[in-house]
Formats: C-alpha cells, sequence, structure tokens
C-alpha cells in the first residue's frame, strides 16, 4: 500500500 | 531480491537447520540458551504480523512460515519435549532477557517510521533481534567448551546478518529511495555483538582446535 513502508526483507 | 540478501537468507536457514540437527541428533540442547530462542520466536512472530494480509511472494511466506515454525518448535522441545529439556542447563542460561524485551519495546515506540501497531512492532522486531544472542553469548562464555554443532549454529546465525549489511550497501547505491537507516544501524550493532565469537571461531578454525570462548 502506498504511503506505508514496505518491508520486503526477512 | 539480490544476492547479499538471498545468501543472508540461506546461512540463516542453515544455521536453523544445524540447530534442528544438533537437537534431533543428539536428543540434547547443551549449550543451547533457550532464552535467544525464546527471544528470536519473538522476533519473528512480531515482525511476521503481515504475513497474511501483506503477500510479497511466494519465497517470502514460505521463509516466514518455516522461521516461524522452526523458532517455535524449538522452543517447544526445549521446554516440553521430555529427553531435550532435561538437557538444559536453566542454572547457566540465567541472563535476564525481559530485561532486553522492555528495552526493545521502549525503544521501538520512540524510534520508527511510523507510529502505528505494524511499524512499531517491526521496529522491535529489528531492536530484539539485535540483541537476542546475548543470552546464547554468556552461555557459551560461561559453558567454555562450544560443542561443533552449537559454534556452527552461532557462526551461521551471526554471518547472515553480515549478508544483509552488504544488501544494505547494494540498496543504498542501486534505489532511489534508502530508507531502512532502522534495520541498518540495529543490523551493525548485532553483527559487532558476534566480534568475539568470530575471532576465536577463526582460530579455533585455524589452529583446527576446539572453539574455546575466555570465561
Amino acid at each position: 500500500p502506498i504511503g506505508q513502508p514496505m518491508h520486503d526483507e526477512l | 531480491m539480490n544476492i547479499f540478501r538471498f545468501a543472508g537468507d540461506m546461512t540463516h536457514l542453515i544455521s536453523v537447520l544445524v540447530l534442528l540437527l544438533k537437537i534431533y541428533a543428539t536428543k540434547s540442547c547443551s549449550g543451547i540458551s533457550l532464552k535467544t530462542q525464546e527471544l528470536y520466536a519473538l522476533v519473528f512472530l512480531s515482525r511476521y504480523l503481515d504475513l497474511f494480509t501483506n503477500y510479497i511472494s511466494l519465497y517470502n511466506t514460505l521463509m516466514k512460515l518455516v522461521f516461524i515454525g522452526s523458532s517455535l518448535a524449538i522452543v517447544w522441545c526445549m521446554r516440553m519435549h521430555h529427553a531435550v529439556k532435561r538437557s538444559y542447563d536453566k542454572e547457566v542460561d540465567t541472563f535476564r532477557h525481559y530485561y532486553l524485551v522492555l528495552a526493545c519495546f521502549v525503544l521501538a515506540t520512540l524510534v520508527n517510521e511510523q507510529f502505528t501497531l505494524r511499524e512499531v512492532c517491526w521496529a522491535f522486531s529489528i531492536y530484539l533481534e539485535a540483541v537476542a544472542i546475548l543470552p546464547q553469548l554468556v552461555l557459551l562464555q560461561r559453558s567454555g567448551n562450544v560443542d561443533n554443532l552449537t559454534g556452527q549454529y552461532v557462526f551461521f546465525l551471526g554471518a547472515y546478518r553480515a549478508f544483509y549489511i552488504l544488501n544494505w550497501i547494494y540498496r543504498y547505491f542501486t534505489e532511489q529511495y534508502f530508507t531502512r537507516w532502522i534495520a541498518c544501524i540495529a543490523g551493525i550493532v548485532q553483527t559487532a555483538l558476534y566480534a568475539d565469537f568470530f575471532y576465536y571461531y577463526f582460530i579455533s578454525w585455524k589452529n583446527n582446535a576446539k572453539l574455546q570462548l575466555p570465561a
């Protein structure tokens, strides 16, 4: 979602 | 995804597999800190809250399930399994890890990316992971000689975050916005905590001797 930090790391 | 992060995830997976092998093969958890395992279970549970709501990739989801499942299985084994829990030495595993949980939670409410439940929990999990190894390192120093599998477990666990630091450097230079300062700084602290262990691990490997940590 835009605006929320994207935590794509484990 | 980049090669550094993939290498880090595989190293992390290897550390978990080595620990599972040790517990399953020797039916013993001697030299393993239950407190560090409990802290890691809390790290994964608080970091992967968005497991079902925020799908990133099959790889990401599978790895999250593996880390949550294995950390809970290890805590369960060390607390409940009749043979394994007998080998747990709670007199040596005395680090007051609840203070670590409290300190990390307070820090997460002060320093986070957004003051939302999800982000505070995420920052909490990042700070907690940075210090989660402390009970294990203290236990190793107390128990003196370290068995091979336990030494390898701690080595791979420390090495994985070092690969992540290379991943953050890579992302810093290749991506427009670098917003991973919290994870990056905590990751550097986390890896630094292993510095003396890495030193004695290297010495034992070079001299082909048993791993000995000075008391």
